[in-house]
């Protein structure tokens, strides 16, 4: 899974 | 990516472009708070600091460029090629008393001390209450022209899909991120009442005017 984190949002 | 989150950018993608066609095409600033553009642009400059370091999708990278490119032409309009049409007498909110207890809170409250995850953090609450000193101005003018309500109204609804995008990915995916999520909720209440105003006026082609 991808490294869940609000990083990859806008 | 969902549907939600989708759907919130591309509301977050409509709201700056109305703007920057308001200002366009009327050639004028009038109603548009130039604090709170300047609040956007030091939240996008905080958030997207990884721009360069940490690649995501070209879908990312673009819309982050797109937004800080944008929010720092529309303060040159504001500020610079429509300066005459800005009404600073009524832009006065006080945006220090935003920036002190957001960077003094991002200290306190964060996922992890460290610089980039402060900055981040300091992002995203100085952007729930960024719209303040745009909200503020309305509230002194008194009224807001339709299209600057188009603009507001896509801005409030960009955050408030997010939170859809959040419930989703917690079902989905079982992620959750309580500061994100909190700011987001703060941010998204503060349109409501705009929102109310906005449904039960302008939908019905009426302009928006506070106390009547």
């Amino acid at each position: 899974a991808t490294e869940q984190s609000s990083k990859d949002e806008l | 990516m969902n549907i939600f989150r989708l759907c919130g950018d591309m509301s977050h993608l409509a709201a700056i472009i109305i703007l920057l066609l308001k200002m366009w095409k009327t050639r004028s600033v009038a109603g548009i708070s130039g604090k709170s553009q300047i609040l956007f642009a030091t939240v996008f400059t905080a958030r997207y600091l990884d721009l360069f370091t940490s690649f995501i999708s070209i879908y990312n990278t673009c819309m982050k460029v797109f937004f800080i490119g944008t929010v720092y032409f529309t303060i040159y309009l504001i500020y610079m090629k429509f300066k005459a049409t800005y009404d600073s007498n009524h832009d006065s909110f006080r945006v220090e008393f935003l920036i002190v207890p957001v960077g003094g809170l991002a200290f306190l409250v964060n996922h992890e001390f460290a610089p980039l995850e402060i900055i981040w953090t300091f992002s995203i609450y100085l952007e729930s209450v960024a719209i303040l000193p745009q909200l503020f101005m309305i509230s002194k003018t008194g009224e807001a022209e339709t299209i600057t309500s188009h603009y507001l109204f896509a801005l409030g609804s960009y955050r408030a899909l997010y939170l859809c995008n959040w419930i989703y990915r917690y079902y989905a995916e079982g992620f959750f991120d309580l500061i994100a999520v909190v700011a987001g909720v703060v941010q998204t209440i503060l349109y409501c009442d705009f929102f109310y105003l906005y449904i039960t006026k302008v939908m019905k082609g009426k302009k928006i005017s506070l106390p009547a």
